[in-house]
């Protein structure tokens, strides 16, 4: 899921239904009746609530639905049937925000047995979404997918995906359980085992502005950033979906619970899978922990017991380094065997630092060594640092103002 | 080989990138061209997004899928006038 960054910050949500749709054969009571089932999915898994209001009131409601055609006074005009279905904004002070908008050309149905037409609960679902702030998913099944995915059962009985409830409790916090509630739909799923032991103080969230992290890896695309068990994630539009980090083991599915610290981590190619380092061992990933058990380090060249700082795969030969102090190791991906001739001196990265937080390759190719606060940027293909290096992480990564104090590499003499 | 996308399917393609936040909007003023090499990342992008295989070309699959009924809001988030954004 991604987040759109902006959320309501009341409990209580006004909505009405401002106009029907024309010409489908959903009365007006059928189309009032999918909307409050499509509001309350959404409520049954946080603590929100919808109240619908009349026309009379003295404020509009926060979500105001409206079916409408072609161009409707907001830059998105619908575009007749098919193609666009429907839209909405996100939360916020504006007027518009939270608004919701189906396009009047489209075929509207309920329970419809033969396919045809678009279900209004399936979209009303996925738009309301977007009025609570979630962004589109990736997850096949989740109800935030951009494309239409054909009804999706009884709007009584219909439930949120796993991807869409923790969206949503990213965003409001988990459903309040109290000893009145009555379960109104099929009870959950049980929750996996708590990762820490339900004795612990809660742990106090790190700030991603103090850098130092463990590990930093660019995966499909994305840039984790891990930081003892917990990880931001930067999209590849420059935006972190979301300030707040997730938790390691909820996302990394099968990581053993005891691995609290990642301390490097990378996108192998070409095969695209994942390793996470954690003490002379690592783990690999495709979508879930693959081949279950830790594989020592020594598989990848290094002597017994070593530890790693950073791995990152170099794609100007898709050989795999591996970074300990001030040397390095080199694996052969393609022969998938270690490279003779290793360690070496880390000084053949000229200008990078001994023992980096981590190594990775940005999506334009360029090498990025961080450290702390900082980071020395390599250009494609080249093995030295640019001049201007090092430059502080945070405005550039990690949406955080660049530290006044501190230590900074003298810069050059200017050229008079 | 698959099907060589017409001149149409590229142009639907761009636009569509675009209007989902998969590419930058063009800037007149600055008149830049499309690389080739962006085009087929922000394609490699929306074919990972949509679950499809990721060959970085407008394969028929792929353009079918430009042709589903969908939501109206981009993929990418920030890259459309829906988000609002916060003032720093």
């Amino acid at each position: 899921y991604a987040l759109s960054g902006s959320v309501w910050k009341k409990r209580t949500l006004t909505w009405r239904v401002n106009s029907f749709p024309q010409g489908s054969g959903l009365s007006q009571e059928t189309v009032r009746t999918l909307m409050h089932h499509a509001l309350t999915t959404w409520g049954a898994e946080s603590d929100l609530r919808f109240q619908e209001v009349g026309s009379q009131g003295p404020t509009e409601p926060d979500i105001l639905i409206d079916f409408a055609r072609a161009y409707h006074q907001d830059s998105y005009p619908f575009d007749g049937q098919g193609g666009t279905l429907a839209h909405a904004f996100f939360p916020g002070e504006h007027p518009i925000s939270g608004d919701t908008h189906f396009d009047d050309e489209e075929t509207w149905t309920f329970g419809s047995k033969d396919g045809e037409g678009t279900d209004l609960f399936a979209v009303a679902v996925h738009e309301f979404g977007h009025a609570l702030g979630l962004g589109h998913s990736s997850a096949p099944d989740s109800i935030m997918r951009p494309f239409y995915q054909g009804p999706v059962g009884n709007p009584a009985e219909y439930r949120l995906s796993q991807d869409d409830r923790e969206g949503l409790q990213q965003l409001y916090g988990r459903a309040p359980q109290t000893p009145y509630d009555k379960p109104t739909r099929k009870p959950l799923a049980p929750l996996p085992p708590p990762a820490l032991p339900p004795d612990s103080p809660p742990q106090p969230l790190p700030d991603r502005c103090d850098g130092n992290f463990d590990a930093i890896a660019n995966i499909r695309g994305e840039t984790f950033f891990f930081k003892g068990p917990w990880f931001w994630r930067l999209q590849p539009s420059g935006q972190l979906v979301s300030p707040r980090p997730a938790r390691l083991h909820r996302f990394w599915e099968g990581l053993p619970a005891q691995v609290k610290v990642i301390q490097a981590a990378y996108a192998r190619h070409p095969d695209g899978r994942i390793l996470l380092f954690s003490g002379p061992q690592f783990w690999s990933f495709q979508d879930r922990l693959l081949e279950g058990a830790a594989r020592p380090l020594t598989e990848l060249g290094l002597p017994p017991g070593e530890e790693v700082d950073a791995v990152f795969s170099w794609p100007l030969n898709g050989k795999t380094y591996l970074i300990r102090g001030q040397q390095y190791w080199r694996y052969d991906e393609a022969a998938a065997r270690p490279d003779p001739g290793y360690p070496r001196d880390l000084s053949l990265w000229e200008g990078a630092p001994p023992a980096p937080d981590d190594v990775t390759v940005s999506n334009t190719g360029d090498t990025y060594f961080f450290k702390g606060l900082q980071y020395w940027r390599f250009p494609k293909g080249s093995i030295k640092a640019e001049p201007d290096s090092p430059q502080p992480m945070g405005p550039k990564f990690l949406d955080c103002p660049a530290p006044t104090v501190g230590p900074q590499a003298p810069r050059p003499p200017r050229a008079t | 080989r698959a099907r060589e996308p017409s001149a149409q399917d590229v142009s639907l393609g761009v636009d569509w990138l675009t209007r989902y936040g998969y590419l930058p909007p063009p800037h007149p003023a600055q008149a830049q061209l499309q690389s080739p090499a962006k085009l087929r990342d922000a394609i490699k992008v929306m074919q990972r997004f949509a679950g499809l295989p990721e060959t970085g070309i407008l394969d028929p699959l792929t353009v079918a899928t430009m042709h589903k009924p969908r939501c109206s809001l981009p993929d990418v988030l920030g890259a459309a006038g829906l988000v609002r954004r916060r003032r720093r």
